[in-house]
């Protein structure tokens, strides 16, 4: 039902993440994650693992993209949102000046 | 409108940036309209100075308590034209580099201006008219929600379900008449979008987003500055 072309044959649950310690020394590897004490490598490796969750669940809803492990697969959605984004809660001014209608024919 | 169009083909755009832990995305999308804008008014490419507006834009919206540029904590692309037009306009990266940290003292030195901003205005809610400006005046500062950046690695993004809250300021450097949905099963056409999250973020740094239906608020916030030559 996802799918036209590939059929899946694994459950969905998130025991059944195929190799995801792999992927998290893969991910540390590649963006040279390193985590000051044990309880914050388990913390992260458990966001990890909810971010492939997540990176599945954005593949099937966007499914025209690619989503997969990115450098933010360690973060929660908040910690991304407090990080890398930060476009302050505003719509346009309302007394902005508005740019002239151009025309778009040929 | 041609069919497809890219700023990047015609040198209008600078390399991509990293703002790293830093909510400063709102400075690196004003910043690459100026550079783009100064770019088309003087024939020249100048990376400019995220971080002057970083320490030194404190602008607020009038019409909204507390909606101040503050650095790190956000910002918004068309106050910080605003503060751009006060200022007299924009350093050289080079001059006032990007630290990624904010609270430091403002180093603005007037001296060295190298772009200033003529006017700027919004865009209405209306693709044609997007695209339209895109071509005329250069890059355009967009709002976007980013909930599916996060995990994104390439293609052109197209979900069927996504907020339209902004949280993220990101350039728009050109579209594209279409490219394959595979289930879809059909051409969508699609913007390109530079985002300030390093090269190794997405197709190179950069995000497609099918056009059509604002998808994730994309065409909701909008802006175009115009550039005067100083330098």
């Amino acid at each position: 039902e996802d799918d036209l072309l590939i059929r899946q044959v694994v459950p969905d649950a998130e025991e059944h993440l195929l190799n995801a310690e792999h992927h998290f020394s893969a991910f540390k590897a590649k963006f040279g994650r390193t985590y000051a004490t044990q309880e914050e490598h388990d913390h992260r490796f458990r966001i990890f693992k909810n971010n492939l969750l997540r990176a599945k669940s954005h593949q099937k809803l966007d499914p025209s993209a690619v989503h997969g492990v990115t450098k933010f697969s360690d973060l929660t959605p908040a910690e991304f949102r407090r990080q890398f984004l930060g476009l302050k809660p505003l719509l346009l001014p309302t007394d902005a000046q508005k740019a002239p209608i151009l025309p778009t024919n040929d | 409108l041609p069919s497809d169009f890219d700023w990047r083909d015609h040198g209008a755009v600078t390399g991509v940036k990293n703002q790293g832990s830093c909510g400063s995305c709102w400075s690196f999308s004003a910043v690459g309209a100026l550079e783009g804008a100064h770019f088309l008014s003087t024939g020249e490419l100048v990376s400019l100075s995220e971080q002057q507006l970083v320490d030194c834009d404190h602008e607020c919206d009038p019409e909204e308590r507390g909606a101040c540029d503050s650095g790190c904590n956000g910002g918004l692309m068309t106050t910080a034209f605003e503060y751009s037009l006060k200022a007299g306009g924009l350093m050289r990266e080079n001059d006032y580099p990007y630290t990624g940290r904010d609270r430091g003292p403002c180093k603005f030195d007037k001296s060295k201006i190298a772009a200033s901003v003529a006017n700027f205005s919004v865009v209405s809610l209306d693709e044609e008219q997007i695209a339209a400006n895109l071509v005329k005046n250069g890059p355009l500062a967009v709002g976007i929600n980013a909930v599916f950046m996060q995990t994104y690695i390439g293609g052109v993004s197209c979900p069927y379900i996504c907020g339209k809250h902004l949280d993220h300021g990101v350039l728009l450097v050109g579209y594209g008449a279409g490219a394959y949905a595979p289930i879809r099963l059909k051409e969508k056409p699609f913007w390109i979008i530079k985002n300030s999250w390093g090269e190794s973020w997405g197709e190179n740094g950069y995000y497609k987003i099918c056009r059509g239906h604002n998808v994730c608020g994309v065409d909701s916030m909008v802006s175009t500055v115009a550039a005067i030559h100083t330098s």
